[in-house]
């Protein structure tokens, strides 16, 4: 009896999270479509986004040389595995390809 | 040329998750130790 | 007995993938809370200056900051159209996309850090749609599910049932 009963319980609890998972499926679809909505609104409405200044604000900029790079959705960026060059100095890479539209790259903070 | 193929992170703008980027950092750094 | 067991394993995988969904949502939600307070931003900021910032003091969505050290010497080729750029350093840098930007800036409130004044929380939960207010709320109380791994109502429901 006790397994039985074991057994109900489980398909119960099994059945609450499916339907939990489902309710966060379908809550995953509003905040993605919200986000898609503020990004064309900005887009639209020419807000955008004043990040240079926000950026400098961050510690980060102090120290260190900051590229800022936009392009468009679905461009790729391609990091190989660092390598020793010839002269046995590191090379460190970055690869940008984009397939529908132009990439910009700003040097933030440096003369 | 190297003979096995050079492998390589990648990261799609508004495609890929953050973790993709934090992946690729971990990597770099453990190139910068190695 | 053998059911039960295949049933106590099936419920944990459950579990496992209502935790990593409620994390994704749980990030979304702070997107969506930063990038919605940056266009409030903006539009502030153009109102009090009487008209859009400076255009090379903006950048459009999505976008990445490369990071790295003053001293480091960047070669970068570009294609004529400006479709590929290659870049090349001679020391390590750091990639952050526009959302982990934002959050530094302070654009989610400090939620991700279970950090937030109630002012800030009442803002924050005006940016989301009332159904998910709760998740914003969790936040605010440091309530991360990644890294406490419990969950909310289906915990509940789970210990509820256990207890039944």
């Amino acid at each position: 009896k006790e397994v039985v009963d074991r057994l109900r319980y489980l398909e119960a609890e099994i059945e609450d999270l499916e339907l939990k998972e489902k309710e966060l499926d379908q809550q995953k679809l509003w905040v993605q479509q919200s986000i898609k909505n503020v990004m064309d609104d900005s887009i639209n409405h020419q807000y955008p986004f004043n990040l240079i200044v926000g950026i400098l604000e961050l510690e980060l900029s102090s120290r260190e040389t900051l590229l800022a790079i936009q392009a468009p959705c679905g461009t790729q960026l391609e990091v190989p595995i660092p390598e020793l060059g010839q002269n046995g100095q590191k090379k460190y890479q970055i690869n940008l390809k984009s397939s529908s539209g132009p990439i910009h790259v700003l040097l933030i903070n440096k003369e | 040329a190297c003979l096995t193929p050079r492998s390589a992170l990648l990261y799609k703008f508004s495609g890929s998750p953050s973790k993709s980027l934090k992946d690729i950092n971990n990597m770099i750094k453990q190139g910068e130790h190695r | 007995a053998q059911e039960c067991q295949n049933l106590e394993m099936e419920k944990q995988k459950r579990i496992e993938r209502i935790k990593q969904k409620r994390a994704q949502l749980q990030d979304l939600l702070l997107q969506q809370i930063a990038f919605k307070n940056l266009v409030q931003r903006n539009e502030q900021n153009e109102q009090q200056n009487q008209g859009p910032p400076a255009l090379n003091s903006t950048i459009q969505l999505p976008f990445l900051i490369v990071n790295t050290s003053k001293r480091t010497v960047i070669d970068c080729s570009i294609s004529s159209d400006k479709f590929e750029y290659l870049f090349n350093f001679d020391n390590a840098f750091e990639i952050h996309d526009d959302s982990e930007v934002l959050k530094r800036m302070g654009m989610s409130f400090g939620l991700e850090a279970g950090k937030c004044s109630a002012e800030d929380l009442r803002t924050a939960k005006s940016l989301v749609p009332k159904a998910l207010e709760g998740y914003i709320t969790d936040m605010s109380a440091g309530f991360s599910w990644v890294n406490q791994g419990l969950l909310s109502s289906s915990a509940q429901a789970v210990s509820y049932l256990e207890v039944a």
